[in-house]
């Protein structure tokens, strides 16, 4: 029996949202730790891990560990029918192959059931290390976003380097290229709109920018976004879900041939 | 030439 009731339902649309471009199919895992969901792209080269901790619902029913397999585009077609204000709550049980999705409205005067098929998909779970990273960069989610678009409408890579100076985005296409520095800035009344640095080395490395442009989709998310490097690693783009935990992008680098 | 890695170059099957 799983039964796990969100206020804040939009959070779990915006979730969807911003993974559905990147992975098609994916299992959601629930525990009692949470409502978790670990899976890569079509082509390995970007991992999502996201996590909702079991205390951030106002009602959290696990009896047991249940792994769904479910097509994101369905899923996310359903959420679209609930409404922005909306209480959602996710209902499975052991040995059925659907999942239900129930939508309050607020006054409780609408209350819609959404049954969807759920799915077997194979898929790996990866041990991700802990790891200390070179560099970590946080960041204003819609800058980091306004970045990457611009740079993506120029090239199809971003270079991202770390120096005491600051983080550097750079990029170069056939009309020509782009250079775009922010520097450490902590002066701000607003902490979220800050940019700080943390480096023990300057670190520099090469993404597809396709990538990072569908992870900025999670930019509704949060405000802050956290981009870890280090030239051993893939790049953690990370955006915390408020009291609830967090979607985490891992992105492997190019790498000169 | 850059060439694209993979994440599983780096995370290992758990």
């Amino acid at each position: 029996m799983l039964e796990l009731r969100l206020i804040q339902g939009s959070l779990l649309k915006k979730v969807l949202e911003a993974i559905k471009d990147l992975v098609t199919e994916a299992n959601f895992d629930c525990s009692a730790t949470g409502f978790s969901l670990q899976a890569m792209d079509s082509s390995h080269v970007a991992l999502v891990a996201l996590l909702l901790r079991s205390e951030g619902f106002d009602h959290y029913r696990c009896d047991r560990n249940l792994s769904m397999g479910i097509n994101l585009n369905n899923m996310s077609k359903m959420l679209r029918c609930a409404g922005p204000e909306d209480i959602i709550t996710i209902k499975g049980d052991d040995g059925t192959d659907t999942v239900t999705f129930m939508f309050e409205s607020q006054k409780q005067d609408k209350i819609s059931d959404f049954e969807m098929k759920l799915m077997d998909i194979d898929s790996e779970h990866l041990g991700i290390p802990d790891a200390e990273y070179q560099a970590i960069v946080r960041m204003p989610s819609a800058e980091f976003a306004r970045i990457c678009k611009d740079l993506g409408s120029i090239g199809d890579t971003v270079v991202i380097s770390v120096t005491k100076e600051g983080v550097k985005f750079f990029t170069r296409g056939d009309v020509g290229s782009a250079n775009i520095v922010c520097r450490q800035n902590t002066s701000v009344d607003k902490p979220e709109d800050s940019t700080v640095i943390e480096m023990n080395e300057p670190v520099s490395l090469t993404f597809a920018l396709r990538y990072m442009n569908s992870f900025t989709k999670a930019t509704t998310l949060s405000e802050v976004v956290t981009i870890s490097l280090s030239s051993e690693l893939p790049v953690v783009v990370e955006y915390k879900i408020a009291e609830m935990g967090y979607i985490r992008f891992y992105l492997a680098p190019k790498i000169e041939d | 030439k850059c060439m694209q890695r993979q994440i599983l170059d780096y995370f290992g099957r758990d």
